[in-house]
C-alpha cells in the first residue's frame, strides 16, 4: 500500500480555506447558545437626556440564547440546573428549563440634573451585565 | 378603547405601540404607586418621565462637575477602579439666596462678606458625609496670581461652633476650595437640610502682582459666589459600594451571605470546588 499511501499523501489532507479554530468553536459555542449581547441605548431616546448628563452611551448589555443540558461551569452554574433540566426532559415538562440570565454586573455612573437645579453624580450597583449564566 | 359599555376594545394602533411610555411597564398593574418598591434610580426616573428639572444649574457648576465625571468614569460610564476616593455620590449646590453684607475692601484685598444659603434637601438620609468643600471660582479673564495665599473666616448660623479660620486651597488658576468639613458634618449628621453661611476673605499677594494685571492691590472681589460639594456614602443597596468590591469578590447581584447565627457576613469569594 506504500504507493497508495504516497499518492494520498500528496492531496492536501484538509481545504486550504479550512478554519480549525473556527471548527472547534461550533462544538465549543454553538450558535444561538447562551450569551451576553450589546444593546446601546442614548439616554435622548428615551427622553431623560435633559437630566441625566452623563454619560451619552448606555450599553447594559442582556443575555439571550438557550441553555445546553450539560452546562457544567462554563456558565457558572449550581449542580441545580441540571437537575431542573432532567426534571423537565424525563419527568415533567410544564417544569422550564433554565433560563439564559445575566450571572455577573458592573456598576454605572450617572451625572444628573436635579429638580432643584443641583448637579449630583452617583455610582450604582448592577447596572451593565457582564456575564451569563444557565439557572 | 373603551367603549360605552365598559367591555374594552382592543384596537391595535401601530404608532401607539411605539409610542408606549417604558415607564408604563414599570407601573404595577394596579396603578398603586408603590415606587418605594423601585430602587432609588428607578423612583427618579419614573418621578421625573421626560419633564426637565425645574431649575437650571449653573454653568461652570455643570462645567466643574462633567469633568468630575470624566476623573472617576469611563466614557460608557463604568467607574474607574481606583483607591482614592470611597464616595460613590458627589453633590454640588449652588447658594440659593446670596446678599452682600458690606463692601469689600481693595487695600487688602478683604472681600466683601457674603451671607450664603444653601438648601440640602437632596441629600438622602443614606447618604453619609465624608468630606464637603466651599468651591470659589475666579471670575476675571485675567488668571489670579499662583502664589496666592488667603485666610478666610466662615461661620455657619446653624452651628453651634464659633466661626474657624479655614485655610484655602488653590487648586489651579480656576478653582479655589475651602473644606468646611468639620463645621459641616455634625449639621448633615443631624438632618440640617438649610445651611446659611458668611464668609470673610483675606488674602495677600507672595509673589509681585501679575505682570497683566492691574497694579496695586489684588483684585479679588470679582468672585463669583462659592458652590457647596459634599462628598458622600450611599450606604444603599443599589448604590455601587466600592471598597467592598475592592476586597469582596461579589456574586451576582445577591446581597451578603447569611451565616448560621443569622448574622450578615459579606461574600467571601467562592473557591473552585
Amino acid at each position: 500500500g506504500q504507493e497508495v499511501l504516497s499518492s494520498e499523501s500528496k492531496k492536501p489532507l484538509l481545504p486550504t480555506s479550512f478554519n480549525l479554530s473556527e471548527y472547534f468553536r461550533q462544538f465549543f459555542f454553538p450558535p444561538g447558545e447562551c450569551e451576553l449581547h450589546d444593546f446601546r441605548l442614548s439616554f435622548r431616546q428615551l427622553k431623560w437626556d435633559n437630566w441625566i448628563v452623563a454619560p451619552h452611551r448606555y450599553n447594559p448589555r442582556f443575555c439571550k440564547g438557550d441553555c445546553p443540558r450539560a452546562v457544567r461551569h462554563r456558565y457558572g452554574s449550581p449542580v441545580h440546573t441540571m437537575v431542573q433540566n432532567i426534571i423537565y426532559e424525563k419527568l415533567d415538562s410544564s417544569v422550564p428549563r433554565p433560563s439564559c440570565v445575566p450571572g455577573k454586573y458592573s456598576p454605572l455612573s450617572v451625572l444628573t440634573i436635579e429638580p432643584d437645579g443641583s448637579i449630583a453624580y452617583k455610582e450604582y450597583e448592577d447596572m451593565i451585565a457582564t456575564k451569563c449564566t444557565c439557572r | 378603547s373603551q367603549t360605552f359599555g365598559g367591555e374594552a376594545k382592543i384596537t391595535p394602533n401601530a404608532e401607539s405601540e411605539s409610542e408606549v411610555d417604558p415607564w408604563s411597564l414599570l407601573q404595577l398593574v394596579d396603578g398603586a404607586d408603590r415606587s418605594g418598591l423601585f430602587p432609588p434610580l428607578f423612583k427618579v426616573l419614573s418621578d421625573r418621565r421626560g419633564e426637565s428639572p425645574k431649575l437650571q444649574p449653573d454653568s461652570r457648576a455643570l462645567y466643574y462637575m462633567k469633568k468630575l465625571y470624566k476623573a472617576y468614569a469611563t466614557k460608557e460610564g463604568v467607574p474607574k477602579s481606583s483607591k482614592s476616593h470611597l464616595h460613590n455620590t458627589v453633590r454640588l449646590f449652588t447658594p440659593s439666596t446670596q446678599n452682600k453684607q458690606a463692601s469689600g475692601d481693595q487695600v487688602t484685598g478683604l472681600l466683601p462678606s457674603d451671607a450664603l444659603q444653601f438648601n440640602l434637601d437632596r441629600v438622602a438620609a443614606v447618604e453619609h458625609l465624608l468630606k464637603s468643600v466651599l468651591l470659589y471660582t475666579f471670575n476675571t479673564s485675567i488668571p489670579p496670581p499662583s502664589a496666592l495665599t488667603c485666610l478666610c473666616i466662615l461661620a455657619i448660623h446653624e452651628s453651634r461652633s464659633s466661626p474657624a479660620p479655614l485655610s484655602c486651597t488653590l487648586k489651579n488658576h480656576k478653582w479655589m476650595e475651602i473644606d468646611v468639613t468639620s463645621l459641616l458634618q455634625p449639621l448633615v449628621d443631624s438632618s440640617e437640610r438649610s445651611i446659611h453661611t458668611t464668609v470673610n476673605f483675606t488674602c495677600w499677594l507672595a509673589q509681585p502682582p501679575h505682570p497683566s494685571g492691574p497694579e496695586g492691590p489684588l483684585h479679588m472681589s470679582r468672585l463669583v459666589p462659592p458652590s457647596l460639594i459634599l462628598y458622600l456614602n450611599d450606604t444603599s443597596a443599589q448604590a455601587y459600594h466600592r471598597w467592598y468590591s475592592l476586597h469582596y469578590q461579589r456574586g451576582p447581584a445577591q446581597g451578603p451571605d447569611l451565616d448560621r447565627r443569622g448574622t450578615e457576613t459579606p461574600r467571601l469569594s467562592r473557591h473552585p470546588r
